[in-house]
């Protein structure tokens, strides 16, 4: 699964994610990465998300958008309600990660596996890329 | 630091003890490369939603990640795609699942947002919608990686019934979802 969440100059989020889905899986089945609110969700209010992990619980955590109502109805940080979520997955046994960015610019990028592919760039185009823990 | 955009291409069993130089190095230049195509258009004065679907279109056209040339495959051999993207802005929203044509399943999420009246297709009507709005339509053996068909073979051979994680761990064993101990994407 890729994802990314970006902020231009008009102050304005977008998240998107993109996936294969899992090796040798039957009957149709569809995890998070489509699933608006679960894996994918974007509010210039509060935050973009975009999850990658085991989708089930990610469906049934509606993670994404958990994210942006911690930080509209509770205001939490994209921090402290990117944890909450993360670790609500941890617990019921599912695992992954996620990249979160709010339109103040901070971001987080919270997994529970043994590494994540991420990166990010500030706005004066410094670059930086992570793999393992 | 203010950050504009972030991404991610999978979490996993990603050890360093089981990556190779040239892998790692591949990884990070492809990594550094979508990051580079979203920020042209940032840059540019374009919109979030214009950086985020560069961006992912990198990686979708990179097989190194699970998602469009990189795909995995299901039990029956074929590779499914599924993408979304989501407007900040507007609320708007749009996604695709299932489909199995599309070079670049994230230019049809944004269609589907911006060029129907809906939030998700799915399957071959996706497919059809993606050719009808003139995306790049692709032969289904664009997808096939020698990695992934081999990823497919083996997880047959461990266990035909059931489905690969790329995030498996000793727990997710125990909810009947098979761990490789190792990332396909």
């Amino acid at each position: 699964t890729v994802g990314c969440v970006a902020l231009d100059k008009a102050g304005n989020l977008a998240a998107g994610t993109s996936t294969g889905g899992m090796t040798n899986k039957k009957y149709g089945r569809v995890g998070d990465a489509p699933i608006i609110g679960a894996g994918t969700y974007c509010n210039n209010q509060t935050a973009g998300v975009s999850c990658t992990g085991w989708g089930e619980f990610y469906i049934r955590n509606v993670v994404a958008k958990t994210i942006s109502d911690l930080m509209e109805y509770k205001g939490l940080s994209l921090a402290e309600a990117s944890k909450i979520a993360i670790d609500k997955v941890d617990k019921m046994g599912g695992n992954g990660g996620l990249i979160a960015l709010d339109k103040q610019g901070n971001m987080t990028m919270p997994f529970n596996t043994e590494g994540m592919y991420r990166g990010a760039i500030t706005a004066d185009g410094k670059i930086e890329v992570s793999i393992y823990k | 630091k203010k950050y504009v955009m972030v991404i991610h291409g999978g979490a996993g069993t990603i050890l360093k003890k089981n990556m190779s130089a040239e892998k790692e190095a591949a990884y990070i230049a492809v990594l550094t490369q979508a990051l580079q195509a979203g920020y042209a258009e940032i840059k540019a004065g374009k919109t979030s939603l214009d950086a985020v679907e560069a961006t992912i279109r990198v990686l979708e056209n990179d097989p190194h990640f699970n998602a469009g040339k990189g795909a995995v495959f299901t039990h029956d051999g074929r590779n499914e795609l599924d993408a979304a993207i989501m407007d900040g802005k507007t609320l708007m929203a749009g996604a695709v699942a299932g489909v199995t044509t599309i070079k670049n399943p994230i230019s049809a999420a944004r269609a589907v947002m911006e060029k129907s009246e809906h939030v998700m297709l799915v399957g071959a009507g996706a497919d059809l919608f993606a050719k009808e709005v003139g995306l790049e339509i692709v032969d289904p053996k664009y997808f096939w990686t020698k990695e992934r068909w081999e990823g497919l073979q083996k997880a047959i051979k461990e266990d035909s019934t059931k489905a690969v994680l790329d995030h498996g761990s000793k727990k997710s064993e125990l909810f009947g979802v098979k761990n490789l101990d190792y990332k396909f994407g």
